[in-house]
Parts: structure tokens; C-alpha cells; sequence
């Protein structure tokens, strides 16, 4: 489904200092896999999400999608790609303050021309398994950190798309919400949906069936992770 | 330190239904306390926390802060005393994305009219004390989203106030991290500094004096809370 091969990811800040923010990363993710990516804070998590989901290019290196080499093709032709094939949970969640939590959710849907009262539907089923049945005229300043997490959630899932990269899902809410969460991308990954989530909390991780572990803008081989 | 007395809070929405985020919340705060607040995802804690802080306000009840009828004074008190009393760290960060993340720390410095150059030095002694030496000429969005955190954490502290109230301080970060600012916390506790922390994490609750927790609008009595 996705596919890194050596890819780096620079920052240069305009006192000259630079961040290496990936330095050589490769990685295999299968169609179908559930990964759930973890390592300390600034260790390039979110660096690395971004340029999976071809929000960001990488200096050097080749990342392919759904077996398009995204880093060989026109950045004109990557929104549609995206579209195509990514629902992405954003770590700021970025929802559109002005638009309610169904306008929020129902967006992507209206994007691909798809019938009001269909869409509407659906994005009122899907906050409804978030638990949000209640607060779907809301808007965002008008909702709680988790809830407003489970709007930025339930917009990424609308689609159905083949390749789901959420940026630390979990991290607003309590236990019980994130079992929901979690179970919820479990049903998804079950029926084929290829999912990465980025991730502090192992009750989140434990969900996926592999973890891989960043430091530093790397990913760490299994013997580095047991300390050798 | 802060006394709040069955107090109300209810959001009306536009199309008139009725939100009743707290529903007569009577809490009693030390000096010197260390409490952390938990409860499902919209049961009202980033609202209580708001309330207490004085940045907004009850439809019924009291609240005293350091011996102040909060409630009773005119609201064009209330800045004085919030920058004298309160430290805040809010759910969203809310840094300024303009400024670094060294001036996002040394504002509330600048305002008291603390030399510039001490104050730039307190600050910069904080940021490394959160492991941010070496990002703090980023501005936020060149900062991981952990790193924004404790930008956020090191700004409600810089000016050592007596009542600290911090709004899910690790939602973002690993472990390790959040160690770090928990112990941090502690410390500042052991000197007589008076906290409250909303968090999600038990292990992030364990460094707290005692836990309370929330279920719709309600802090539950003991009983509640062991299932009676
Ligand atoms: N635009 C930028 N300019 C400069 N440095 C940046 C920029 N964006 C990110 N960084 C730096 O790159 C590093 C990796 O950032 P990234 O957001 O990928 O970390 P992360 O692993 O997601 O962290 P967290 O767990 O805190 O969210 C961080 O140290 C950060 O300061
Ligand atoms: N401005 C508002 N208008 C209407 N409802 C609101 C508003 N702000 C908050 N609410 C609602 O009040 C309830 C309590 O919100 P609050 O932010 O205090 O929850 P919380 O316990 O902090 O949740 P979380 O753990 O998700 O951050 C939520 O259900 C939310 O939808
Ligand atoms: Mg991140
Ligand atoms: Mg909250």
C-alpha cells in the first residue's frame, strides 16, 4: 500500500540551523496492515505521517502509494491521489471553525458530489459510533478537546479510504472513548482498510499488529528496540 | 486556595437546545494541593477548569479564589487577579504563532515589565528544563506537536504562580516526557505551589495527592465513583 524507501526529511530555519527530522527511513507498510508508529516526542512521527500521506515531500528518497512513486510524478496530480486514497487524523485536528461537526464530517462527501441527504446520512451514522449523536450542530469552539478530536476522526473515515494514517487519535480522550476508537479501526482494518496510527499510549498501540518504534528521525531495527 | 460552591454552567445553542455542562459542582481546593481532575471525554472538566480560573463564568454558585468572591466583583477586576494567581495550560496550547517559542514563554514576563534580559533567561532555563534547548527559536508550527505542549506548559509557569491549572499536560507526549513534566510539577508542588491537572492518563494522575473525577456535569462522591 505504501512504500518508503531512504527517505530524509530536512528542516532549515532561517538563522542557518538545521533539523533532521527523518534521516533515512524505509519502511514496508502491506495493504491491509494495522501499524501503529510510536517513539518519544519529536522523534519525526508526524514528520514522517505527512510525507506517507504526500502532504509533505522528502529531500531525498522515493515513497510509493498504492504503486504510484508519488516523489516521481507532478505535486499537481498528488490532491487527487490523496483523495483517492487517504483519510488522514491530523494531530491539531484542523476542522473548519466556521462549519458544524456533520458540515465538518459531511465535507469530503460533498467534495466528490455525493447527494446532500446521502451524505448527511452518513456522516450523522458515523458520529453517532462516536458517541457525538448529540452535539452534531456544534461547532468546534462549541465542542470538548475529545470531541472535537472524534469530529477530525470521523471526517477522515467518511470516504472509506483504502489507507488511514491518524496522527495520535487517541490522545484527547479517556479510556472507554479510545476502546471505542480503537475498535471502530479494528472493524475497518478487518474488512480490508489499511491503517497507521501514530501513537504515545500502548493501550492505543496494542490494537495494531505491529509496533514500530522511531528515535531521532530513524526507525529502530528490533535488536536497537531491546537495547542492543 | 480556590472554593467553588454548587455551581451551575449551561451552554444554549442557537436552535435552543441545552447543553448543562456542570450541574452544581462544589469543590474545595488547599493551598498547596495537588489534585487531578479525570473523568469521560465531556463530562465537564475543561469547563470546570475555565471556571476556576476565572475565565469564565457560572450561571449560579461561587467561587472564591485566594479569599476573593470571584462571582461578586466586577469582571474588570478579574485580569489582575488572574495574572497574579493563576497559571494556565490551556487543552489547545493557544501559543501566539507569530512569536517563538521563547517569546511565547517570556510574554507574561514582558507585561509584568521584568528586565528583558532576565527575562529571556528565566525562559530559556525553563524551555531546557522541558528538553527544548534546541527549539526555541521555533515558532509553533515548526515544532512538533509535544513540543507546542510544553511551550504551553513552560508560558503558565514562567511567572511561578501560586495556582497552576493545566489542561491535559501530556495528551501529547511519550512517557519519558511526560515524567519530566509531571516531576516537574511535583517540585514545584513541594515548594508550595497549588495544582490542578485535567489528564486522561493514570500515570500522569499518580503524581496527584488525590484523584476526583467527573461524570456529566457532576464530581462523584467516593460511593459513586467505587460503583454504588
Ligand atoms: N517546520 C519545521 N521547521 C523546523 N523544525 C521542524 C518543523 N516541523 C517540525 N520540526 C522539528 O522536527 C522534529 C520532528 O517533528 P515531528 O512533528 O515529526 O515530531 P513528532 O514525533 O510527531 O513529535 P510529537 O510526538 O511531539 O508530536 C521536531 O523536533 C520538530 O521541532
Ligand atoms: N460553547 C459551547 N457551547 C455548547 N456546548 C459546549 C460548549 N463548550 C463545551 N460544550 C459542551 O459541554 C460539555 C463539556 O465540555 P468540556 O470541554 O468541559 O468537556 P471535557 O470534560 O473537558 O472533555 P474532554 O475530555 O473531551 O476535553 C461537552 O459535551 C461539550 O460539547
Ligand atoms: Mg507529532
Ligand atoms: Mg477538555
Amino acid at each position: 500500500m505504501a512504500r518508503l524507501t531512504n527517505v530524509h526529511k530536512t528542516y532549515t530555519m532561517s538563522a542557518g540551523n538545521v533539523v533532521q527530522a527523518l534521516r533515512g527511513v524505509t519502511l514496508d507498510i502491506p495493504r491491509g496492515a494495522f501499524y501503529a508508529l510510536m517513539g518519544p516526542s519529536g522523534s519525526g512521527k508526524s514528520t514522517l505521517l505527512n510525507i506517507i500521506g504526500s502532504l509533505d515531500r522528502p529531500d531525498t528518497g522515493t515513497i510509493t502509494l498504492d504503486g504510484t512513486d508519488i516523489t516521481a510524478i507532478s505535486p499537481s496530480e498528488l490532491p487527487d491521489i490523496r483523495r483517492r486514497l487517504i483519510g488522514f487524523v491530523f494531530q491539531g485536528f484542523n476542522l473548519i471553525p466556521t462549519l458544524n461537526a456533520l458540515e465538518n464530517v459531511a465535507l469530503p462527501l460533498k467534495y466528490e458530489g455525493i447527494r446532500r441527504r446521502k451524505a448527511r446520512e452518513h456522516a450523522v451514522e458515523l458520529l453517532e459510533k462516536m458517541g457525538l449523536g448529540g452535539r452534531i450542530h456544534h461547532r468546534p469552539n462549541e465542542l470538548s478537546g475529545g470531541e472535537q478530536q472524534r469530529v477530525a476522526i470521523s471526517r477522515a473515515l467518511i470516504m472509506n479510504p483504502p489507507l488511514i494514517l491518524a496522527d495520535e487519535p487517541t490522545g484527547e480522550v479517556d479510556t472507554a472513548t479510545s476502546e471505542t476508537i480503537m475498535s471502530l479501526l479494528s472493524d475497518l482494518n478487518e474488512k480490508g482498510q489499511t491503517i497507521v496510527v501514530v501513537t504515545h499510549d500502548p493501550f492505543t498501540a496494542s490494537y495494531a499488529e505491529r509496533v514500530i518504534r522511531m528515535r531521532d528521525g530513524h526507525i529502530l531495527s528490533p535488536d536497537e528496540e531491546n537495547g542492543e
